[in-house]
């Protein structure tokens, strides 16, 4: 075959032409167009010795290996079989055209001349994505494994969502490592669901909702994963975590029931093998604000103020004491105590005691002491305590207008300090008595 | 003391024994002062040890038992501003005052006595006081407290018998008299700083007077410190105490 230059059109004429072409003649021209374009051809003219079955000169067009046509004779003859105004139109970026003729052109012992043929070519945009369309027994080997898109002079591949075409422009590969969910609420599935899902697939869906919600999961029907009678979840299995930690691994055709994380955080893993015909899985998710359990005091002298009806996330309660008690936990003593509800649900302190406040020992009077006016040796809140001097060496200093009962009389106080109405914290004081012998000199002799 | 008695424990609980130029008294005044004559700190016509210390005493009538009971040691020592050690015939501003490094417990044997708070009676002539004391006794030096009971004298007889005494002693407002020439009771050397001690009509012990000076003992009357007219400067002092 003679080649012609890769021109997008051209021309391809008999030999001679438009003079007669000469006899025992057999040439083949090779039209090859760029990749990706198809030929085709129209003949402008066509005037060969016309013969039965075009037996003596003719010209054969052929392409993608077949016979597209063997013609001779001219528009109008009663013998022959002209090409008229046919195109012809290869599925290759190749044509061959060949041209036969034999040893003379005599019609009735009178020789004939015949000028040939002239034939125009052209290249047109082959539609590669054309078969691609056509059904799968044709085609066992598309040229894309998802989307085929056609353009003049070539093809490119694309893949449905969540899938990456990979290096070989052909095929796709499901992407759904980094899957991130942040509504309150939403649908997540396996891909393709309901139909099944792909092979050798390391799924990541994160669900990530604000600190203080926990999110609920539903699974819906068809659930259906790949398994095993006797061992667990061998082919493919999604997994559920919360906050990092395994909640389930699940297979099968069961439905996992309804599933309370208790956590902002959820991911699920979904592993599958190279093989399986399982449809997948979806589940709804939904979040709800997470609520503290209601805050209960320990004793009777304990106070939470402003007590709410219900606490979520962010809320906080401050507690005291009735007059008199104070704050503890453990061996502490708190000056204050506030509890804020943590995103998991739980107070970030446990709920303190409320202690009797006590005063101590009281203070020890020199030259004096004290008695217990209510319960001996008890000095918490509201015990009474009598301060006495060593009379009648000593007596109690006191006030105008005041009496030594009331001087001396201390009570513990909600503060936890021992104080008297009248002088507070400080303590009586015994002051020497002057002048008072308990033996004087008696003269009896008169 | 002269012509005096035995006294009985607890008859003079504030009586103090002190020692530093030989053996003084004093008294004890709430639970932390002792009340003596300033000439037992800074005798006249004596050269006197700034850094001799002095001892007190308390608690009892026998010297040998009070000592054992221990010394009560001095922290402060507040002589009257008035006093003057180089003269040696006026006794003026003959007060001290003792303050002890820590107060003492009180008792059946150890009380403080009262001052005075005004004229009252206390200072009239025959006006009855007691002055007790460790002093010499009849020529001998006692071991065991004494007292006399002995009257106010009326100011002019005491005058009259200074005059024939040839003395030229100072006897000024501040000061007063107490005795009788003629009973032979009296204080003595040992006794000074002592107090004349007085009974109120409440029943109230008094300390009206201070054991000071006098010519020669039981041979006419004594003469003691008036306290009255030194109680601002005593309670000063003390600071209200």
């Amino acid at each position: 075959a003679t080649p012609l230059s890769q021109e997008l059109f051209g021309e391809v004429t008999s030999p001679l032409y438009p003079k007669p072409y000469p006899n025992n003649l057999e040439t083949t021209t090779m039209i090859t167009v760029p990749t990706g374009y198809r030929v085709k051809l129209v003949f402008w003219q066509f005037d060969l010795e016309p013969s039965e079955g075009c037996f003596y000169d003719y010209v054969k067009i052929s392409a993608d290996k077949k016979t597209l046509g063997r013609f001779c004779g001219q528009l109008g003859s009663p013998l022959g079989n002209p090409p008229g105004k046919r195109e012809f139109v290869s599925e290759g970026n190749k044509m061959l055209l060949t041209f036969h003729t034999d040893f003379s052109n005599e019609e009735n012992g009178t020789v004939m001349f015949y000028k040939g043929f002239l034939a125009y070519y052209q290249a047109v945009d082959l539609d590669e994505c054309a078969s691609q369309r056509n059904t799968v027994e044709e085609n066992p080997q598309p040229l894309c494994q998802h989307l085929c898109h056609n353009y003049v002079g070539g093809y490119f591949c694309s893949c449905r969502p969540g899938y990456e075409l990979q290096k070989d422009g052909y095929s796709c590969q499901v992407e759904c490592s980094r899957e991130l969910y942040t509504e309150p609420s939403g649908y997540v599935s396996s891909l393709e669901y309901p139909q099944p899902y792909p092979p050798d697939l390391r799924c990541n869906y994160s669900i990530r909702v604000e600190r203080g919600h926990t999110i609920h999961l539903k699974f819906l029907e068809p659930f259906e994963i790949d398994d095993h009678q006797q061992v667990h979840c061998p082919y493919d299995q999604l997994q559920i975590y919360a906050n990092g930690r395994n909640i389930g691994e699940f297979c099968g055709k069961q439905r996992p029931t309804d599933l309370d994380t208790s956590s902002n955080s959820v991911d699920l893993l979904f592993f599958t093998d190279e093989s399986g015909d399982s449809r997948g899985w979806k589940l709804h998710y939904t979040t709800s604000i997470i609520k503290c359990p209601q805050p209960k005091t320990l004793d009777e002298f304990t106070i939470i103020q402003n007590l709410q009806s219900q606490y979520q996330f962010r809320d906080y309660f401050i507690t005291t004491c009735k007059q008199g008690y104070q704050l503890v936990e453990g061996d502490q003593v708190l000056l204050s105590f506030t509890a804020v509800c943590q995103d998991d649900g739980t107070w970030h302190r446990a709920m303190p005691r409320c202690k009797i406040k006590d005063c101590g020992q009281p203070r020890s009077l020199r030259n004096g002491g004290f008695n217990y006016t209510t319960t001996k040796g008890v000095t918490t809140y509201q015990a009474r305590i009598q301060y006495y001097c060593n009379e009648p060496y000593y007596k109690m200093k006191t006030r105008d207008g005041s009496s030594e009962a009331e001087q001396g009389t201390y009570t513990c106080t909600a503060q936890g300090i021992w104080k008297n109405e009248q002088e507070g914290e400080k303590i009586p004081r015994c002051l020497p008595v002057c002048g008072k012998p308990v033996h004087p000199v008696v003269e009896k002799q008169r | 003391i002269i012509g005096g008695k035995a006294a009985k424990e607890g008859n003079f609980p504030w009586q103090a024994l002190s020692n530093k130029y030989g053996r003084g008294g004093g008294a004890l005044l709430g639970d932390r002062w002792i009340l003596t004559a300033a000439h037992t700190l800074y005798p006249k016509e004596q050269d006197s040890h700034t850094n001799s210390s002095i001892d007190v005493f308390l608690g009892g009538i026998i010297v040998e038992e009070i000592e054992k009971l221990g010394n009560h040691p001095v922290r402060r020592v507040s002589i009257h501003p008035s006093y003057r050690k180089d003269e040696a015939h006026n006794f003026e501003g003959d007060i001290a005052l003792l303050e002890l490094e820590h107060s003492v417990t009180l008792g059946p044997n150890l009380l403080p006595i009262c001052l005075p708070e005004n004229e009252t009676t206390f200072y009239e002539k025959g006006h009855m006081g007691y002055v007790s004391g460790f002093g010499i006794t009849e020529n001998k030096l006692t071991d065991h407290l004494r007292y006399v009971r002995l009257p106010v004298a009326e100011r002019t007889a005491c005058e009259r018998w200074l005059q024939g005494q040839n003395s030229n002693n100072v006897f000024s407002e501040n000061m007063f008299c107490a005795g009788d020439p003629k009973a032979k009771h009296d204080s003595c050397q040992g006794d000074s700083g002592g107090v004349f001690a007085v009974r109120g009509a409440d029943g109230r012990w008094v300390a009206t007077g201070i054991v000071s000076w006098g010519i020669g003992c039981g041979q006419g009357y004594g003469f003691y410190t008036k306290l009255l007219n030194y109680v601002d400067w005593i309670k000063k002092e003390m600071e209200e105490e």
